[in-house]
Protein backbone atom coordinates (compact mmCIF):
# COMPACT_ATOMS: atom_id res chain seq x y z
CA UNK A 1 0.00 0.00 0.00
CA UNK A 2 1.15 3.26 -0.18
CA UNK A 3 0.14 7.14 1.14
CA UNK A 4 -0.57 9.68 -0.45
CA UNK A 5 2.32 12.14 -0.72
CA UNK A 6 2.22 14.20 2.04
CA UNK A 7 0.28 12.26 4.36
CA UNK A 8 -2.69 13.75 3.97
CA UNK A 9 -5.72 12.68 6.23
CA UNK A 10 -8.95 13.49 7.94
CA UNK A 11 -8.44 15.05 11.45
CA UNK A 12 -11.83 13.57 12.73
CA UNK A 13 -13.41 10.13 12.27
CA UNK A 14 -16.95 10.82 11.56
CA UNK A 15 -17.58 12.07 8.01
CA UNK A 16 -20.36 13.04 5.93
CA UNK A 17 -20.96 12.38 2.03
CA UNK A 18 -23.59 13.28 -0.39
CA UNK A 19 -24.23 12.13 -3.53
CA UNK A 20 -24.56 15.09 -5.36
CA UNK A 21 -26.19 13.82 -8.71
CA UNK A 22 -27.18 10.27 -10.46
CA UNK A 23 -26.11 8.07 -12.84
CA UNK A 24 -28.74 7.46 -15.64
CA UNK A 25 -27.18 4.00 -16.01
CA UNK A 26 -28.99 2.48 -12.85
CA UNK A 27 -31.84 2.98 -10.17
CA UNK A 28 -31.26 5.84 -7.98
CA UNK A 29 -31.62 2.88 -4.70
CA UNK A 30 -28.82 0.70 -6.55
CA UNK A 31 -26.88 3.52 -6.62
CA UNK A 32 -27.60 4.55 -3.16
CA UNK A 33 -27.06 0.89 -2.05
CA UNK A 34 -23.41 0.18 -4.07
CA UNK A 35 -22.26 3.76 -2.54
CA UNK A 36 -23.10 2.87 1.02
CA UNK A 37 -21.47 -0.90 0.70
CA UNK A 38 -18.96 0.61 -0.47
CA UNK A 39 -18.23 3.29 2.64
CA UNK A 40 -18.62 0.12 4.54
CA UNK A 41 -15.67 -1.09 3.35
CA UNK A 42 -13.75 1.00 5.15
CA UNK A 43 -15.98 2.32 8.07
CA UNK A 44 -15.54 -1.84 9.27
CA UNK A 45 -12.12 -1.77 9.45
CA UNK A 46 -11.57 1.42 10.77
CA UNK A 47 -12.96 4.10 13.36
CA UNK A 48 -14.15 5.98 10.30
CA UNK A 49 -17.84 6.90 9.99
CA UNK A 50 -19.90 8.05 7.36
CA UNK A 51 -23.34 9.95 7.44
CA UNK A 52 -25.01 10.55 4.54
CA UNK A 53 -26.60 14.46 4.13
CA UNK A 54 -28.43 15.63 1.34
CA UNK A 55 -27.75 19.30 1.26
CA UNK A 56 -24.57 21.85 2.00
CA UNK A 57 -21.21 20.70 1.57
CA UNK A 58 -20.66 17.21 2.89
CA UNK A 59 -16.81 15.62 3.32
CA UNK A 60 -17.19 13.53 0.49
CA UNK A 61 -18.87 14.98 -2.33
CA UNK A 62 -19.89 11.92 -5.01
CA UNK A 63 -20.99 13.04 -8.12
CA UNK A 64 -21.26 11.92 -11.82
CA UNK A 65 -19.19 14.04 -14.39
CA UNK A 66 -18.64 14.61 -18.18
CA UNK A 67 -15.42 15.03 -19.57
CA UNK A 68 -14.03 18.35 -18.61
CA UNK A 69 -15.83 19.32 -15.51
CA UNK A 70 -13.55 21.84 -14.14
CA UNK A 71 -10.96 20.38 -12.68
CA UNK A 72 -8.39 20.01 -15.16
CA UNK A 73 -8.72 16.08 -15.45
CA UNK A 74 -11.05 15.49 -17.85
CA UNK A 75 -12.62 12.24 -18.47
CA UNK A 76 -12.12 10.77 -22.06
CA UNK A 77 -15.49 8.95 -22.77
CA UNK A 78 -16.66 5.21 -22.36
CA UNK A 79 -13.65 2.99 -21.30
CA UNK A 80 -9.92 4.11 -20.27
CA UNK A 81 -10.47 6.39 -17.09
CA UNK A 82 -13.54 5.55 -15.29
CA UNK A 83 -12.62 7.98 -11.75
CA UNK A 84 -10.95 10.10 -10.03
CA UNK A 85 -11.16 11.18 -6.08
CA UNK A 86 -9.24 13.87 -4.50
CA UNK A 87 -7.32 13.78 -1.21
CA UNK A 88 -8.30 14.32 2.35
CA UNK A 89 -9.14 18.28 2.38
CA UNK A 90 -11.60 21.23 2.70
CA UNK A 91 -13.28 22.22 -0.85
CA UNK A 92 -12.85 19.45 -3.44
CA UNK A 93 -10.78 17.45 -0.74
CA UNK A 94 -12.46 14.19 -0.35
CA UNK A 95 -14.68 14.23 -3.81
CA UNK A 96 -14.90 11.32 -5.89
CA UNK A 97 -16.04 12.16 -9.48
CA UNK A 98 -17.34 9.09 -11.78
CA UNK A 99 -17.21 9.66 -15.60
CA UNK A 100 -20.81 9.40 -16.45
CA UNK A 101 -19.94 8.07 -20.14
CA UNK A 102 -19.54 4.79 -18.39
CA UNK A 103 -21.92 1.59 -18.08
CA UNK A 104 -22.49 1.96 -14.69
CA UNK A 105 -23.70 -0.85 -12.98
CA UNK A 106 -24.40 -3.41 -10.19
CA UNK A 107 -23.16 -6.74 -11.57
CA UNK A 108 -20.60 -7.84 -13.36
CA UNK A 109 -21.49 -6.60 -17.19
CA UNK A 110 -20.06 -2.80 -17.59
CA UNK A 111 -18.17 -1.45 -14.67
CA UNK A 112 -19.33 -2.44 -11.06
CA UNK A 113 -20.37 1.30 -9.32
CA UNK A 114 -19.48 -0.71 -5.75
CA UNK A 115 -16.13 -2.08 -6.64
CA UNK A 116 -14.97 1.93 -8.11
CA UNK A 117 -16.17 3.79 -5.49
CA UNK A 118 -14.48 1.91 -2.87
CA UNK A 119 -11.01 2.46 -4.83
CA UNK A 120 -11.73 6.08 -4.93
CA UNK A 121 -12.75 6.20 -1.38
CA UNK A 122 -9.15 4.93 -0.27
CA UNK A 123 -7.98 8.25 -2.90
CA UNK A 124 -10.41 10.09 -0.49
CA UNK A 125 -9.16 8.79 2.68
CA UNK A 126 -5.81 9.23 2.05
CA UNK A 127 -4.36 6.44 0.20
CA UNK A 128 -2.62 6.76 -3.38
CA UNK A 129 -2.05 3.39 -5.48
CA UNK A 130 -0.83 0.21 -4.28
CA UNK A 131 1.64 -1.80 -7.07
CA UNK A 132 -0.01 -5.34 -5.15
CA UNK A 133 -2.16 -6.53 -8.14
CA UNK A 134 -5.19 -8.28 -5.89
CA UNK A 135 -5.15 -4.62 -3.78
CA UNK A 136 -8.61 -2.81 -3.67
CA UNK A 137 -6.22 0.44 -4.51
CA UNK A 138 -4.52 -1.55 -7.65
CA UNK A 139 -5.19 0.78 -10.54
CA UNK A 140 -6.52 -1.07 -12.84
CA UNK A 141 -10.67 -2.15 -12.47
CA UNK A 142 -10.95 -5.73 -12.25
CA UNK A 143 -14.24 -7.37 -11.22
CA UNK A 144 -15.24 -8.76 -7.99
CA UNK A 145 -19.15 -10.42 -7.09
CA UNK A 146 -19.58 -7.76 -4.35
CA UNK A 147 -21.42 -10.49 -2.73
CA UNK A 148 -17.95 -12.03 -1.95
CA UNK A 149 -15.89 -9.16 -2.01
CA UNK A 150 -13.42 -9.35 0.79
CA UNK A 151 -10.96 -6.18 1.48
CA UNK A 152 -7.52 -7.16 0.80
CA UNK A 153 -5.20 -7.27 3.88
CA UNK A 154 -2.46 -4.56 1.72
CA UNK A 155 -5.74 -2.15 2.00
CA UNK A 156 -6.60 -3.36 5.74
CA UNK A 157 -3.07 -2.76 6.55
CA UNK A 158 -2.81 1.05 4.69
CA UNK A 159 -5.75 2.14 6.22
CA UNK A 160 -5.45 0.93 9.51
CA UNK A 161 -2.05 2.90 9.27
CA UNK A 162 -3.68 5.90 8.70
CA UNK A 163 -6.90 5.96 10.76
CA UNK A 164 -5.68 3.06 13.28
CA UNK A 165 -7.92 -0.13 13.88
CA UNK A 166 -11.85 -0.73 13.71
CA UNK A 167 -13.44 -0.48 17.41
CA UNK A 168 -14.82 -3.87 17.04
CA UNK A 169 -13.28 -6.64 19.52
CA UNK A 170 -12.66 -8.65 16.54
CA UNK A 171 -10.32 -7.13 14.30
CA UNK A 172 -11.91 -8.04 10.27
CA UNK A 173 -8.71 -9.31 8.36
CA UNK A 174 -8.28 -9.71 4.04
CA UNK A 175 -7.23 -12.09 1.21
CA UNK A 176 -3.43 -11.75 0.72
CA UNK A 177 -2.52 -11.80 -2.60
CA UNK A 178 -0.91 -15.47 -3.66
CA UNK A 179 3.47 -15.04 -4.25
CA UNK A 180 4.27 -18.02 -7.02
CA UNK A 181 7.43 -18.39 -5.06
CA UNK A 182 5.96 -18.68 -1.76
CA UNK A 183 7.05 -22.17 -0.38
CA UNK A 184 3.75 -22.62 1.34
CA UNK A 185 1.67 -21.91 -1.53
CA UNK A 186 -0.98 -24.15 -1.73
CA UNK A 187 -3.97 -24.94 -4.45
CA UNK A 188 -7.41 -24.97 -4.58
CA UNK A 189 -7.58 -27.05 -8.07
CA UNK A 190 -5.22 -27.42 -10.57
CA UNK A 191 -6.40 -28.06 -14.68
CA UNK A 192 -4.80 -28.07 -17.73
CA UNK A 193 -6.13 -25.79 -20.40
CA UNK A 194 -5.25 -26.08 -23.96
CA UNK A 195 -1.70 -27.02 -23.51
CA UNK A 196 -1.74 -24.10 -20.53
CA UNK A 197 -1.81 -25.05 -16.99
CA UNK A 198 -4.58 -22.97 -14.72
CA UNK A 199 -3.56 -23.53 -11.20
CA UNK A 200 -6.42 -21.64 -8.91
CA UNK A 201 -6.54 -19.78 -5.92
CA UNK A 202 -9.25 -18.10 -3.76
CA UNK A 203 -10.33 -15.68 -6.29
CA UNK A 204 -7.05 -15.84 -8.42
CA UNK A 205 -5.80 -17.84 -11.22
CA UNK A 206 -1.72 -18.49 -12.05
CA UNK A 207 -1.71 -19.42 -15.53
CA UNK A 208 1.33 -20.89 -16.87
CA UNK A 209 2.30 -21.53 -19.94
CA UNK A 210 5.23 -23.95 -20.90
CA UNK A 211 6.58 -21.76 -23.43
CA UNK A 212 6.91 -18.83 -21.19
CA UNK A 213 8.93 -18.56 -18.38
CA UNK A 214 7.11 -16.21 -15.72
CA UNK A 215 3.38 -16.67 -14.41
CA UNK A 216 0.41 -14.66 -15.08
CA UNK A 217 -1.88 -13.96 -12.43
CA UNK A 218 -4.90 -13.10 -13.10
CA UNK A 219 -8.64 -13.09 -10.84
CA UNK A 220 -10.72 -16.00 -12.22
CA UNK A 221 -13.36 -13.21 -13.03
CA UNK A 222 -11.20 -11.33 -15.76
CA UNK A 223 -11.83 -14.55 -17.99
CA UNK A 224 -15.11 -15.82 -16.74
CA UNK A 225 -17.25 -12.61 -14.36
CA UNK A 226 -20.06 -15.24 -13.79
CA UNK A 227 -17.41 -18.20 -11.98
CA UNK A 228 -17.45 -18.03 -8.10
CA UNK A 229 -14.18 -17.62 -6.30
CA UNK A 230 -12.55 -20.61 -4.23
CA UNK A 231 -12.85 -23.48 -6.97
CA UNK A 232 -12.51 -26.83 -5.40
CA UNK A 233 -11.79 -29.15 -8.24
CA UNK A 234 -11.03 -28.98 -11.82
CA UNK A 235 -10.39 -31.14 -15.22
CA UNK A 236 -9.69 -30.58 -18.75
CA UNK A 237 -11.87 -33.11 -21.25
CA UNK A 238 -9.24 -33.04 -24.33
CA UNK A 239 -11.01 -34.86 -26.55
CA UNK A 240 -14.22 -32.24 -25.93
CA UNK A 241 -12.02 -29.06 -25.17
CA UNK A 242 -14.02 -28.59 -22.22
CA UNK A 243 -12.79 -27.57 -18.65
CA UNK A 244 -14.88 -28.76 -15.69
CA UNK A 245 -14.94 -26.61 -12.27
CA UNK A 246 -15.95 -27.63 -9.34
CA UNK A 247 -17.31 -25.69 -6.09
CA UNK A 248 -19.39 -27.50 -3.27
CA UNK A 249 -22.04 -29.42 -4.98
CA UNK A 250 -22.11 -28.12 -8.25
CA UNK A 251 -20.02 -27.56 -11.40
CA UNK A 252 -19.46 -25.59 -14.37
CA UNK A 253 -18.55 -26.35 -17.97
CA UNK A 254 -16.34 -24.05 -20.04
CA UNK A 255 -15.20 -24.00 -23.44
CA UNK A 256 -12.41 -21.20 -23.69
CA UNK A 257 -14.12 -17.93 -22.23
CA UNK A 258 -17.50 -19.14 -22.57
CA UNK A 259 -19.73 -21.07 -19.64
CA UNK A 260 -21.34 -23.54 -21.25
CA UNK A 261 -25.28 -22.83 -21.48
CA UNK A 262 -27.55 -24.13 -18.43
CA UNK A 263 -24.27 -24.35 -16.10
CA UNK A 264 -23.90 -24.58 -12.48
CA UNK A 265 -25.11 -28.18 -12.44
CA UNK A 266 -25.82 -30.32 -9.50
CA UNK A 267 -23.05 -33.03 -9.44
CA UNK A 268 -25.35 -35.69 -8.53
CA UNK A 269 -26.24 -35.90 -12.48
CA UNK A 270 -22.69 -37.41 -12.53
CA UNK A 271 -23.55 -40.16 -10.58
CA UNK A 272 -22.29 -39.41 -7.11
CA UNK A 273 -24.30 -39.81 -3.93
CA UNK A 274 -26.14 -37.13 -1.55
CA UNK A 275 -23.74 -38.49 1.04
CA UNK A 276 -20.66 -36.17 -1.11
CA UNK A 277 -20.86 -32.05 -0.33
CA UNK A 278 -17.93 -31.54 -2.38
CA UNK A 279 -15.05 -32.88 -5.09
CA UNK A 280 -11.67 -31.99 -3.69
CA UNK A 281 -9.75 -32.75 -6.76
CA UNK A 282 -10.15 -34.36 -10.23
CA UNK A 283 -8.21 -35.50 -13.39
CA UNK A 284 -9.01 -36.97 -16.68
CA UNK A 285 -7.27 -39.35 -18.49
CA UNK A 286 -7.60 -38.94 -22.21
CA UNK A 287 -5.64 -42.12 -23.22
CA UNK A 288 -8.52 -44.49 -21.37
CA UNK A 289 -11.56 -41.86 -21.02
CA UNK A 290 -11.52 -41.84 -17.37
CA UNK A 291 -12.19 -39.26 -14.78
CA UNK A 292 -10.77 -39.53 -11.38
CA UNK A 293 -12.85 -37.35 -9.16
CA UNK A 294 -11.27 -37.48 -4.92
CA UNK A 295 -13.30 -36.53 -2.03
CA UNK A 296 -11.67 -37.24 1.32
CA UNK A 297 -10.14 -40.34 1.55
CA UNK A 298 -11.76 -41.91 -1.15
CA UNK A 299 -12.14 -41.84 -4.98
CA UNK A 300 -14.53 -42.13 -7.97
CA UNK A 301 -14.19 -43.44 -11.66
CA UNK A 302 -16.50 -41.81 -14.27
CA UNK A 303 -16.51 -43.16 -17.72
CA UNK A 304 -16.86 -40.01 -20.23
CA UNK A 305 -17.90 -42.02 -23.00
CA UNK A 306 -20.67 -43.89 -21.49
CA UNK A 307 -21.34 -41.10 -19.39
CA UNK A 308 -21.75 -42.87 -15.87
CA UNK A 309 -19.78 -43.98 -12.80
CA UNK A 310 -17.80 -47.12 -12.94
CA UNK A 311 -19.05 -49.86 -10.82
CA UNK A 312 -16.81 -50.91 -7.83
CA UNK A 313 -16.75 -47.17 -6.46
CA UNK A 314 -15.57 -45.63 -4.24
CA UNK A 315 -12.66 -47.00 -2.99
CA UNK A 316 -9.63 -46.07 -0.95
CA UNK A 317 -6.84 -43.62 -2.15
CA UNK A 318 -4.49 -45.16 -0.19
CA UNK A 319 -5.20 -48.31 -2.09
CA UNK A 320 -4.45 -47.35 -5.68
CA UNK A 321 -2.65 -44.45 -5.46
CA UNK A 322 -0.11 -45.19 -2.02
CA UNK A 323 0.21 -42.36 0.78
CA UNK A 324 -0.55 -39.26 -1.24
CA UNK A 325 -2.89 -38.61 1.68
CA UNK A 326 -6.13 -36.30 1.21
CA UNK A 327 -6.23 -34.93 -2.59
CA UNK A 328 -5.80 -30.80 -2.81
CA UNK A 329 -6.01 -30.67 -6.04
CA UNK A 330 -4.46 -33.14 -9.44
CA UNK A 331 -3.87 -32.90 -13.05
CA UNK A 332 -2.26 -35.04 -15.89
CA UNK A 333 0.46 -33.99 -18.05
CA UNK A 334 2.43 -35.67 -20.76
CA UNK A 335 1.12 -39.61 -18.60
CA UNK A 336 2.29 -38.49 -15.31
CA UNK A 337 -0.60 -37.78 -12.59
CA UNK A 338 0.45 -34.96 -9.98
CA UNK A 339 -1.34 -35.12 -7.18
CA UNK A 340 -0.41 -31.91 -4.75
CA UNK A 341 -1.29 -32.29 -0.94
CA UNK A 342 -0.41 -29.14 0.59
CA UNK A 343 2.75 -27.98 -0.31
CA UNK A 344 3.70 -31.84 -1.14
CA UNK A 345 3.30 -32.59 -4.61
CA UNK A 346 3.54 -36.15 -5.74
CA UNK A 347 4.26 -37.57 -9.70
CA UNK A 348 2.16 -40.52 -9.74
CA UNK A 349 2.77 -43.08 -12.99
CA UNK A 350 -0.10 -44.80 -14.07
CA UNK A 351 1.33 -47.38 -15.80
CA UNK A 352 3.81 -48.38 -12.95
CA UNK A 353 0.88 -47.71 -10.42
CA UNK A 354 3.05 -46.15 -7.90
CA UNK A 355 4.94 -42.37 -6.84
CA UNK A 356 7.54 -41.70 -8.58
CA UNK A 357 8.81 -38.55 -7.50
CA UNK A 358 7.69 -35.96 -5.22
CA UNK A 359 8.66 -32.32 -5.16
CA UNK A 360 7.49 -28.59 -3.86
CA UNK A 361 3.88 -27.81 -4.79
CA UNK A 362 5.58 -24.86 -6.65
CA UNK A 363 7.89 -26.37 -8.90
CA UNK A 364 6.05 -25.63 -12.01
CA UNK A 365 6.96 -22.08 -11.58
CA UNK A 366 10.71 -21.72 -12.30
CA UNK A 367 11.19 -20.10 -8.73
CA UNK B 1 0.77 -9.57 -42.43
CA UNK B 2 1.06 -9.00 -38.63
CA UNK B 3 4.39 -6.94 -39.31
CA UNK B 4 2.53 -4.20 -41.13
CA UNK B 5 0.06 -4.61 -38.71
CA UNK B 6 2.47 -3.91 -36.11
CA UNK B 7 3.58 -0.89 -38.18
CA UNK B 8 0.32 0.93 -38.25
CA UNK B 9 0.34 0.70 -34.93
CA UNK B 10 3.04 1.64 -33.32
CA UNK B 11 2.02 5.27 -34.55
CA UNK B 12 -1.41 5.00 -32.69
CA UNK B 13 0.78 3.44 -29.82
CA UNK B 14 3.73 5.97 -29.11
CA UNK B 15 0.88 8.37 -28.91
CA UNK B 16 -1.13 5.96 -26.38
CA UNK B 17 2.66 5.81 -24.35
CA UNK B 18 2.90 9.54 -23.92
CA UNK B 19 -0.70 9.78 -23.26
CA UNK B 20 -0.58 7.65 -20.54
CA UNK B 21 3.10 8.48 -18.74
CA UNK B 22 1.71 12.01 -19.00
CA UNK B 23 -1.14 11.19 -17.03
CA UNK B 24 -0.14 8.73 -14.49
CA UNK B 25 4.07 9.23 -14.37
CA UNK B 26 4.62 12.28 -14.93
CA UNK B 27 6.41 12.72 -17.85
CA UNK B 28 6.21 16.41 -18.40
CA UNK B 29 4.02 17.43 -21.97
CA UNK B 30 7.25 20.05 -22.74
CA UNK B 31 9.25 18.25 -23.46
CA UNK B 32 6.64 16.61 -26.41
CA UNK B 33 8.89 17.89 -29.03
CA UNK B 34 12.40 16.68 -28.52
CA UNK B 35 10.34 13.37 -27.40
CA UNK B 36 10.46 11.80 -30.89
CA UNK B 37 14.42 13.02 -30.92
CA UNK B 38 16.34 13.11 -27.96
CA UNK B 39 13.98 12.56 -25.09
CA UNK B 40 13.65 8.66 -25.56
CA UNK B 41 15.54 7.79 -22.78
CA UNK B 42 13.53 10.21 -20.63
CA UNK B 43 10.26 8.43 -22.16
CA UNK B 44 12.01 4.84 -21.66
CA UNK B 45 13.17 5.58 -17.65
CA UNK B 46 9.24 6.62 -17.80
CA UNK B 47 8.09 3.52 -19.13
CA UNK B 48 10.47 1.69 -16.90
CA UNK B 49 8.93 3.03 -13.38
CA UNK B 50 5.41 2.15 -15.10
CA UNK B 51 6.61 -1.68 -15.55
CA UNK B 52 8.23 -1.72 -12.54
CA UNK B 53 5.29 -0.29 -10.74
CA UNK B 54 2.51 -2.94 -12.72
CA UNK B 55 5.33 -6.16 -12.03
CA UNK B 56 6.06 -6.71 -16.03
CA UNK B 57 9.23 -7.05 -17.32
CA UNK B 58 11.11 -3.93 -17.11
CA UNK B 59 12.38 -3.55 -20.74
CA UNK B 60 11.98 0.83 -20.97
CA UNK B 61 10.14 -0.75 -24.07
CA UNK B 62 6.34 -0.40 -25.37
CA UNK B 63 6.44 -4.53 -25.77
CA UNK B 64 2.75 -6.43 -25.96
CA UNK B 65 2.27 -6.56 -22.20
CA UNK B 66 2.79 -3.25 -21.19
CA UNK B 67 0.67 -2.03 -24.16
CA UNK B 68 -2.18 -4.52 -22.95
CA UNK B 69 -1.75 -3.24 -19.19
CA UNK B 70 -1.96 0.69 -20.76
CA UNK B 71 -5.41 -0.07 -22.90
CA UNK B 72 -7.46 -1.80 -19.31
CA UNK B 73 -9.76 0.61 -17.77
CA UNK B 74 -8.37 2.28 -14.60
CA UNK B 75 -8.74 5.16 -11.88
CA UNK B 76 -7.77 8.57 -13.35
CA UNK B 77 -5.44 9.48 -10.33
CA UNK B 78 -1.98 9.08 -11.01
CA UNK B 79 0.83 6.23 -9.83
CA UNK B 80 3.16 9.15 -8.39
CA UNK B 81 3.41 11.48 -7.18
CA UNK B 82 2.79 14.74 -9.97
Amino acid sequence: YVFTPGNPKWKKNNLTYRIVNYTSKMRRTDVDEAIQKALNVWSSVTPLTFQKIEDNIADIMISFAYRDHKDNSPFDGPNGLLAHAFQPGEGIGGDVHLDEEETWTKDGTGYNLFIVVAHELGHSLGLSHSNDPGALMYPTYAYTDPKEFLLPQDDIDGIQAIYGQSNDAVQPTGPTTPQVCDPNLTFDAITTLRGEMMFFKGRYMLRKHPERSETELNFISLFWPNLPSGIQAAYENIERDEVLLFKEDKYWVIRGYDIAYGYPKPIYRLGFPKTVKRVNAAYSDETTGKTYFFVADRYWRYDENKKSMDHGYPRKIIYDFGKIGRVDAAFQKDGYVYFFHKTTQFQFDPRAKRIVSQMKSISWFNC
Amino acid sequence: FPAAHEKEDEGKNINLVETYLQNFYNLQKDHRPHLRQGGQNHLAEKLKEMQEFFGLQVTGKPDHDTLEMMKKPRCGVPDVEQ
